[in-house]
């Protein structure tokens, strides 16, 4: 059958890559053989050619011998996908539509195998074949393609660099846990790849940040789905486990991803994930010491980076956007109610939180104001003097103020742990967030009795991020601790406090 | 949304996996990925082995390159390509070499002539290749092995080529006459 | 809450879960002839 004949002519490659160095001259010429006697000249054939090939591959893992080489096949044919991709003569537009063409073979033959073998379904050949991928090309790219010999080809090939790895991302993406659980061990492994996540965290221009992005919240998406109140599967925490050790990581390396994409991930953070948020939110750059909480303040010198926002926020604010940005302009009190009125969600939406189930309010939406005013203080704050953003009546304090005084509880928790989410490294987000807190907390001019609740729920917010086992963002320890000074012993005294004796003891005790 | 919900937090209860929630000491994770105080340059995630601890008991081939000028710089030792291409011309060479040099060329030029003709040589000096272990072995001249009744194997001192030590060692052994060649 | 079929598959995937071996370089050409891990030759060894 031709299916056969295709699995004899792959069997060769397989054996010839056995024999020879990748860059030896043999491996082109039986490639362009390939071509000329009509295996893969056309579209279709090499569909059919690549699905034969990784069945084949796929089937001899499973039957060697596990204690040797499982792996020859799958290797084989990472390298002809390889060699495939850069030895035709391709223009940028061709190359990307061909290696698309490629992996979506592959994940046809990897989604069938998925869905009908349920309980023979291995991920390990495609894990292998995608790891393999990464490896080759990464021994192909090294100082900008120098193995290749001629300049164009050199050119071309350096100028779709950057989309191997967005086309990798965008397959990695369509093969997230939630589409396929059975693979996701092995998804998470290859986002983590060594030939994969730092070639994204330091991508030229940060081109790769946007889909790594998306990866890390399809992970934490998974998280979320399946982290529930008094049952987590034992798989699901070492998933956690993992994502844990990969965050840490990316904190090392790259910290400048998390601190200048927290908007976005921190809002994808499942909300019982304490030390994870807080690992995101305590990035602190490079170049800056770990400064101590203990003995360091909020100042306006040693506050005054503005920090980036990789996502603009505001492209969330939906039908909001305009009333914001004019009530930012020029406050009024018919903006503020259109404002305080637009944060509803249609539907219900289910979310394991501490302490609640649900959500009537657009989670998403809060995160994305509360981000956008902190955004505009950086900006503001550049541009003019601080004493027109760090004062009672700037519209970024009203807005805030406007938006707790018109809201139920459910309201005021979500933007106040918003607003907590902006305390973290040194900063301007960080030193307009904690005068913010501090006037809310002490201010007297909130509407019918509201003040105890405000000042409940800051406190939980903080406090929260601070109960749990280390890192604790800088600012949210200085915050609290200002509060404390602030209130003094009559901290201790609040009705809400002296009714937990577990939190009378924290708070007395600090 | 008040303090009250953090007590259930505070006092482990199931409700809340606390692994996730209060979270874990982390310094063990940090030193599995060799983040230190002091270590503030180290990139861990270029020589990321896997995500979790319990797969990543070997260490993987970080990204590295050589370049092409360091490969072949001619007149140094072990650089140059060797390449055993005449029978002919090789053959006699063979039969001057020493034995540990013969033991080089046969495992350091796998499925080539070379090793033919090494494997050849050897056998004419009385060494036997072991297939399971992958060794060289010949008999001890001080000692006589004795035969076993099915005559399919013998149990004697024998002397091996070790290629991880690169010394021959002394062994009493049972040698099966079908894992010889 | 957690079905069947997405349980069944994670834990399989658990169980079949790559490590650094899957994710090392591939080495096709350069298979080597001693034994896969630097123990004693005596040690005992499946045919």
């Amino acid at each position: 059958t031709k299916t056969e004949r295709y699995y004899l002519v792959f069997t060769e490659w397989v054996k010839l890559q056995q024999r020879v160095k990748p860059d030896n001259p043999v491996n082109i010429v039986f490639i362009r053989q390939l071509f000329e006697k009509g295996v893969i000249d056309k579209k279709e054939k090499i569909i059919e050619f690549i699905k034969a090939a990784l069945e084949l591959s796929v089937n001899s893992f499973k039957q060697s011998d596990p204690t040797g080489e499982v792996f020859t096949s799958i290797d084989a044919l990472s390298r002809l996908i390889t060699s495939l991709l850069v030895i035709q003569e391709f223009d940028i537009e061709e190359r990307k539509e061909y290696f698309n063409l490629l992996l979506s073979v592959v994940t046809l033959v990897f989604a069938k195998d998925h869905q009908t073998n349920v309980t023979s379904f291995n991920e390990r050949p495609y894990f292998r074949l995608y790891s393999s991928l990464l490896t080759d090309w990464d021994k192909l790219r090294d100082h900008h393609f120098i193995r290749v010999s001629d300049s164009a080809v050199r050119k071309s090939l350096t100028e779709f660099d950057p989309y191997f790895f967005d086309i990798f991302a965008s397959f990695l993406h369509s093969y997230q846990p939630i589409a396929f659980p059975g693979f996701s061990f092995a998804w998470i492994t290859l986002v983590s790849h060594r030939m994969f996540l730092p070639k994204i965290l330091r991508s030229k221009e940060l081109r790769g940040w946007d889909k790594l992005v998306l990866l890390l919240i399809d992970l934490m998406k998974f998280l979320s789905q399946y982290i529930k109140k008094g049952n987590v599967p034992d798989s699901i925490s070492v998933i956690y486990k993992g994502a844990l050790r990969i965050f840490l990581g990316i904190a090392n390396d790259v910290p400048e991803f998390l601190i200048q994409n927290h908007y976005k991930l921190v809002k994808n953070v499942p909300p019982t994930c304490i030390q994870l948020r807080n690992i995101i939110l305590s990035a602190i750059p490079k170049k800056m010491l770990v400064p101590d909480p203990f003995v360091l303040q909020i100042t306006e010198e040693n506050c005054s980076d503005i920090p980036e926002v990789f996502y603009d926020p505001s492209q969330d604010l939906k039908s909001l956007k305009k009333p914001i940005i004019n009530y930012l302009r020029i406050p009024s009190s018919s903006l503020l109610r259109t404002i305080s009125g637009g944060i509803f969600r249609t539907e219900l939406e289910y979310e394991n939180g501490i302490g609640y189930d649900e959500n009537n309010v657009d989670v998403n939406l809060i995160h994305a104001i509360v981000t956008h005013v902190a955004v505009e203080v950086g900006l503001e704050v550049s541009k003019a003097s601080k004493n027109a953003v760090f004062n009672v009546k700037s519209s970024y304090y009203t807005l805030l103020f406007g938006l707790l005084s018109d809201g139920n509880d459910e309201v005021k928790f979500h933007v106040i742990q918003a607003m907590v989410n902006q305390l973290r490294y040194p900063n301007v987000h960080t030193h307009w967030f904690n005068f913010a807190l501090k006037l809310m907390f002490l201010a007297e001019d909130w509407p019918d009795d509201q003040l105890p609740i405000v000042q409940e729920i800051i406190l939980r917010s903080l406090l929260e991020r601070i109960i749990v086992n280390k890192p604790h963002p800088w600012s949210v320890v200085v915050t609290f601790m200002d509060l404390l000074k602030l209130e003094g012993t009559d901290m201790i005294d609040k009705p809400f406090i002296t009714d937990i004796p577990e939190i009378h003891a924290i708070i007395e005790n600090l | 949304y008040g303090l009250k919900d953090l007590v259930p937090v505070l006092r482990h209860e199931p409700t809340y996996d606390s692994n996730m929630t209060l979270g874990i000491d982390l310094n063990s994770l940090l030193n599995s990925l060799d983040i230190t105080k002091d270590t503030k340059s180290h990139h861990c995630l270029d020589a990321f082995e896997s995500p979790w601890v319990e797969t990543s008991r070997s260490e993987v081939q970080p990204t590295f390159y050589i370049p092409e000028s360091f490969r072949n710089i001619k007149g140094m030792l072990g650089t140059a390509q060797v390449e055993f291409t005449s029978v002919n011309r090789d053959q006699p060479r063979i039969s001057l070499l020493q034995d540990e040099t013969l033991f080089y060329l046969f495992y350091k030029h796998p499925g080539s002539v070379i090793q033919e003709l090494t494997y050849l040589e050897l056998r004419k000096r009385n060494w036997r290749y072991h297939k399971t272990l992958k060794v060289w072995l010949t008999k001890d001249p001080m000692m006589e092995p004795v035969v076993a009744r099915d005559s399919m194997s013998e149990r004697g001192s024998y002397v091996f080529f070790d290629p991880q030590r690169w010394e021959k060692c002394q062994r009493d052994f049972v040698l099966h006459y079908n894992a010889i060649m | 809450e957690i079905d069947e079929f997405t349980l069944k598959h994670l834990e399989s995937s658990l169980l079949n879960c790559p490590d650094s071996l899957d994710a090392d370089t591939p080495r096709l050409f350069e298979n080597p002839l001693s034994l896969p891990h630097p123990t004693s030759i005596f040690f005992p060894h499946e045919p």
